[in-house]
């Protein structure tokens, strides 16, 4: 059975997108074989790996058309161990659409279950947000991690999160689990950046990963040039980052 | 009658809400009489100034009690010009009663124009989305501004609200305009920033706005002591900048 992981906040820019591309391409360079799926309509997934035109199937097949298998709708990687699901969701309407399959929060951990069994990892991309797609990708998920950027309008978004998360255990699914915080975009430079982490490892402790991702320069150039940082600079502290952190989950949750 | 001002973006943590609490107080500090309402359940604009507590009244009264007049429901700044409409759309169950008013894109605009009209100018913060809440601060709106994160993500994210915004012209509110595009966090060490600005200048010309708001470490840290950048150092780069464009939007729509 893979291993489903989820990146999932209410604030946006704390690395979500970017989390999800690198630790899926790490845990690809580790051997394992890796499913990555796009939750967000704005389809950051497709453009991180510079996949231009339109996408015919995608994530709106995977919720909404059970009768389309999932081999016809993945995206095979390029002999890389990754395949993929990117976001079809153009349109408003074709959101407002999903809506009805999306009330069920079961959908997509249903459809996984079924047609992904062949895989190691599958890691959801989501949206900055709290409702239905979240719901569908949190459910789905074995691992919840939540990035976390070291300023304070992310930490307050934080504390809203937990909350909104709570309800949502008891409402709507109760197997509902944290795996852990995650701090990205760390500049040791920035004062704020230092204080807030301190204060997060003190109050939060095991919760949050041991890892910290850096603000890295190349992970910014290696997204503007459609790669993952593992394949643009394997050396880079934004590469080792990710591999280091695809070996604490493997730790932290008994995987290997 | 008022300016109506909303920072709109679907991608997320580009400085929207940094921008409507900055544009915010240079208005204030001009001498402009300023409302500033938060339409983001995320409830950034309470934090970025440090507001604590539960807030009884706000922008889920404003939207869906309009027997409450606006006065008993702003929060009075103190003596700086400025009155606030903070979020208090603090559950889930709460944003989905919400869904009724904001399925008419002119609930907000309606009442701005019934009550707001002692104010020069009103900013409206918005969530990353294009969903009911972006739409009716969009429609409120007299001048639409997106911020802009010289990074490729939130390029590709740009193009895609662009569409969404040409459909929500069609189908919702032939009325709505785009006033421009404001580079945010824009750090000139950074390649990529260099680049992807030229490019933005070359190809958009005249929609951008001339002012950029730089990266600046004063506007992190005035935002982890719950104050405006213009308040905590108003020699910053990161103040000026946002002095500076106010008095851009002043120039540019003739509203001096
Ligand atoms: N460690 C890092 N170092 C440098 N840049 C980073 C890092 N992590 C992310 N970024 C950049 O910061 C921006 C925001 O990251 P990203 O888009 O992954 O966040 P997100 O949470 O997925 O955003 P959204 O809420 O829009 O989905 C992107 O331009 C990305 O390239
Ligand atoms: N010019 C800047 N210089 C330095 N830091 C900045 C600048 N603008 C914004 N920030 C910081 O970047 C983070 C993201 O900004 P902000 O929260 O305003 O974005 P947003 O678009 O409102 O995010 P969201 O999508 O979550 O609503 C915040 O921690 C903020 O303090
Ligand atoms: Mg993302
Ligand atoms: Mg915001």
């Amino acid at each position: 059975m893979p291993t489903t992981i989820v990146f999932a906040s209410e604030k946006g820019g704390v690395g979500k997108t970017t989390s999800a591309v690198n630790l899926a391409m790490a845990f690809a360079v580790g051997g394992y074989r890796v499913l990555l799926v796009d939750m967000d309509p704005q389809g950051s997934i497709r453009f991180s790996y510079g996949i231009k035109g339109q996408v015919t199937r995608g994530t709106r097949q995977l919720l909404a058309d059970p009768a389309i298998p999932l081999k016809e709708i993945i995206h095979p990687g390029s002999g890389n161990g990754m395949d993929y699901v990117f976001s079809n969701i153009e349109t408003l309407d074709q959101e407002r659409q999903l809506e009805t399959v999306l009330a069920d929060p079961y959908t997509l951990q249903r459809r996984l279950n079924a047609e992904a069994t062949a895989y190691d990892f599958i890691i959801l991309d989501a949206p900055a947000s709290t409702k239905t797609l979240t719901v569908n990708a949190m459910t789905a998920a074995d691992l919840v991690i939540l990035p976390l950027q070291c300023e304070s309008l992310a930490i307050k978004s934080l504390k809203r999160f937990l909350m909104a998360f709570r309800s949502l255990q008891m409402k709507v699914n109760p197997n509902l689990r944290i795996a852990g915080i995650l701090l990205t975009m760390y500049d040791r430079g920035v004062e704020v950046h230092r204080r807030i982490s301190r204060e997060v490892y003190e109050t939060l402790q095991d919760a949050v990963f041991k890892t910290i991702i850096p603000k890295s320069k190349e992970i910014t150039e290696a997204s503007a040039l459609g790669q993952s940082v593992i394949t643009y600079s394997i050396n880079s502290v934004g590469a080792t980052a990710y591999i280091r952190l695809s070996k604490e989950i493997l730790d932290r949750f008994h995987l290997r």
